[in-house]
């Protein structure tokens, strides 16, 4: 379950805060995933004093709302990522970027597809109900990634299709290409062992449009922990 | 990225768990510590109410502001949405303002029908029985405007998280110093669909 509780003493109004909060959550929480349970309890309260001394904010489109709503973004992204980070069983955080959309929206989808995709962060084998994991098991398995952003139910054009891992270019143009697989499995292994940050960019056309999501890789100690868990 | 620089504080929460590293983005804005209770009029505490099945972890927290603050929410989408949940909606629907977050950790309830329902109303009315009746004094007399209330806070809510998550920013807005901090839990059962 996800709780949050959010306070700013900045001036605003009620109708601009519950926006604003909604915008940081579809850019925030609601692009997290660790397992693809929905609670029954996740919620985010925010609260505003009012009490800094600045001007009060009324309108979405002035600039002081902007400043706010972007203060507001990278709070709530900050813990929205400590949360990914932070998986049961997790090794590492996975950050999905993608890029090349028409709009946000349609950005944030595909992203959060790849993030969720149990084949990208896990297959399950199902003779010996263990789990492997393409990130877990340093697998840097760029066709698992199309795959997700393919379902993700945004339209695209797969020749249009970049995807990247780290530094490493895995495919291009819709084509996969040759790269170093030792150094890019490395930089999987890396970030296991680190509890670091697997970075990966997807590319699906030439919108403006662009988001993020964040998952974790999938191990042997999450079906543990939830095995041995009860309220 | 940085890390919280509540991460190396040596109060009583961090006895129980560490800090996450904060991965913030990049921005105009300065980390300060705090998280909950950075922003000017916040108090925040957390304690051990005796709600957990097992250990001694801090398990009530109590986020409070001295004035009537401006309210938001949004919710899980799942149908079979937690009495406490149900609670913060009506509650917003009704009133643009609150003055108080309180959440407790180790005791499920969801899927706990109409008792559970009833449940919430005397919790948030203060007169809930046994160990959250008996430890609401002592959190109020605890509230604290200090970065140790708010870690304490963060900690509070945790339940299987292995680290306690809180944060705040300090950015001029509209030629004014403003604060945003805040505190999540999280690390199973995650995949919001919050609106």
């Amino acid at each position: 379950t996800l709780l949050g509780v959010i306070t700013t003493d900045a001036l605003v109004t009620s109708d601009v805060w519950r926006k604003m909060l909604l915008t940081a959550a579809n850019r925030s929480f609601n692009q997290i995933t660790v397992d693809g349970d929905t609670s029954t309890n996740d919620t985010v309260i925010a609260l505003a004093s009012g009490l800094s001394g600045s001007t009060k904010i009324s309108s979405l489109n002035s600039y002081e709302a902007k400043q706010l709503q972007a203060c507001l973004d990278a709070v709530m992204q900050g813990l929205a990522k400590s949360i990914a980070w932070d998986g049961e069983g997790a090794t590492c955080l996975i950050e999905v970027t993608v890029t090349g959309t028409n709009y946000e929206a349609e950005a944030a989808k595909i992203a959060r597809s790849v993030a969720s995709s149990s084949l990208a962060k896990a297959f399950n084998s199902l003779l010996s109900l263990t789990f492997f994991a393409a990130i877990y098991g340093r697998d840097p398995n760029w066709g698992r990634l199309a795959c997700a952003a393919g379902y993700a139910g945004i339209a695209f054009h797969p020749n249009d299709l970049r995807i990247s891992l780290g530094d490493t270019i895995l495919m291009d143009k819709g084509q996969p290409l040759p790269f170093d697989r030792a150094a890019a499995s490395s930089y999987l292994k890396r970030a296991g062992e680190t509890h670091g940050t697997v970075k990966i960019s997807i590319c699906v056309g030439n919108g403006q449009g662009w988001a993020q999501a964040w998952g974790c890789d999938l191990s042997y100690d999450y079906v543990k922990i939830n095995a041995e868990y009860t309220t | 990225s940085s890390s919280s620089s509540s991460m190396t504080s040596l109060d009583q929460s961090s006895k129980y768990i560490p800090a996450a590293p904060i991965l913030l983005p990049q921005g105009p804005w300065k980390e300060v510590p705090g998280g909950v209770i950075a922003a000017k009029g916040f108090k925040a505490v957390g304690m051990y109410g005796g709600l957990r099945a097992k250990g001694e972890k801090p398990d009530l927290a109590l986020v409070t502001c001295d004035v009537d603050a401006i309210a938001a929410g949004v919710f899980t989408t799942n149908v079979v949405a937690a009495a406490p949940v149900i609670y913060c909606k009506k509650t917003l629907d009704n009133c643009n303002t609150a003055r108080a977050v309180l959440i407790n950790a180790g005791q499920a309830n969801a899927a706990t029908g109409d008792a559970g329902y009833q449940d919430v109303i005397e919790c948030a009315t203060s007169v809930a029985k046994e160990a959250l009746l008996h430890s609401l004094p002592k959190l109020i007399d605890s509230l604290s405007s200090t970065i140790d209330g708010g870690d304490s806070a963060a900690v509070a809510i945790t339940t299987t998280d292995l680290v306690s998550k809180s944060v705040a920013v300090e950015c001029e807005v509209g030629g004014a110093l403003v604060r945003v901090g805040g505190m999540a839990k999280g690390s199973g059962m995650i995949h919001p669909n919050m609106a």
